[in-house]
């Protein structure tokens, strides 16, 4: 989705289309130390020294870390260049860094983003009594070539918005026992877990 | 000039990135 917005972009402001991807991959790279623990959620690290870190650490491979650093050097030259720059090698520069935010991707890292940011949870599997504390999250997992989906619950009162990239975090000082749901896709009644810890991870 | 060599040394360098990512 990133991705597309970036290309819709570009086709009418190039410049405000290569700051959204930079904005991009410097997002990308913290959910990257988030995941990895390099970094807690609420930490703050320029981009620079998230690379380094990073990079200290064996989690980005060598030419992506050289990358990063020539893509932040070419985009700052283009910002702050008192000439004016090309359509052309804005675009060109938009397809290295679409390349670029690819091969960020083939990190071997599992991410989660938010499918569905809440549902009704039920106490039994014809789906009428709801639990009245928790909500259903749904999250996605991705890392590169696996995904999959898992519900878990959470607090009614947390807001996340789908797409929203969450830590890893779960409380099992609470505790939910067995409960059911209904798929937003398939409209079809399912068992949600059996008993697990409640989520607790918080946006990236 | 020099933007364009810094561009085209991105190239180079996001395609080796690429390799070693597979």
């Amino acid at each position: 989705a990133a991705i597309d917005k970036i290309v819709d972009l570009s086709a009418t402001e190039p410049l405000a289309a290569l700051l959204k991807l930079s904005q991009t991959l410097e997002k990308e790279l913290k959910v990257l130390a988030v995941s990895t623990a390099v970094l807690r959620s609420n930490q703050r690290s320029s981009p620079r020294q998230l690379i380094r870190l990073m990079a200290s650490k064996n989690i980005l491979p060598p030419h992506t870390v050289e990358s990063l650093d020539q893509f932040r050097d070419v985009r700052n030259k283009i910002i702050h260049e008192s000439v004016e720059i090309s359509h052309s090698t804005i675009f060109k520069v938009l397809d290295i860094g679409l390349q670029l935010l690819k091969t960020l991707r083939q990190v071997p890292v599992e991410v989660i983003t938010v499918n569905h940011p809440g549902i009704p949870i039920y106490k039994d599997e014809d789906c009428v009594e709801e639990y009245e504390e928790v909500k259903g999250i749904i999250l996605y997992y991705t890392s590169p070539g696996t995904e999959m989906t898992k519900i878990w619950p959470v607090r009614k009162n947390v807001d996340f918005q789908k797409g929203d990239y969450v830590t890893k975090d779960w409380d099992c000082n609470y505790q939910w026992g067995q409960a059911w749901y209904i798929d937003p896709v398939t409209d079809k009644k399912k068992i949600a877990w059996t008993g697990v810890c409640e989520f607790v991870g918080v946006r990236v | 000039v020099e933007l364009e060599s810094n561009v085209e040394q991105l190239r180079e360098t996001v395609e080796k990135a690429e390799r070693e990512s597979l």
